[in-house]
């Protein structure tokens, strides 16, 4: 039942993505350097035709929520990064997709 | 700032 009017919807999702020639084809970018001033992961690029392009959910703005399980929430950027590239062949991404606004922001 | 802002970006 819709709570308020301007709920406070966020649509989570898992994406399984598999690791091609030239990776993932996403470029990350924390949200501290963008005009959102928050942090977290977010997705700033989407190579064409590459796996996270090609699965059609994903897009700029979105944010990673969690890898393989491990959630990224509170940790530093960095060391997603490094989680998200030593994730293995076959990587399982936990995101949240943006509204309009914050993705404009990315 | 673009440059800066590429720098920031991760590829994965």
């Amino acid at each position: 039942s819709r709570s308020s009017a301007t709920d406070d919807f966020c649509y989570v999702f898992v994406v399984e993505l598999e690791r091609g020639p030239i990776g993932l084809g996403m470029g990350l970018i924390d949200g501290l350097h963008t005009p959102l001033c928050s942090p977290g992961i977010y997705i700033r690029t989407l190579i064409e035709d590459s796996p996270a392009a090609a699965d059609g959910r994903l897009s700029i703005g979105d944010r990673i929520l969690a890898v393989n399980g491990t959630s990224l929430i509170g940790a530093d950027y960095q060391s997603a990064v490094d989680l998200i590239r030593s994730g293995g062949k076959k990587l399982r991404f936990l995101v949240a997709k943006s509204d309009m606004e914050i993705a404009k922001k990315i | 700032r673009q440059a800066r802002e590429t720098q920031q970006v991760s590829d994965v």
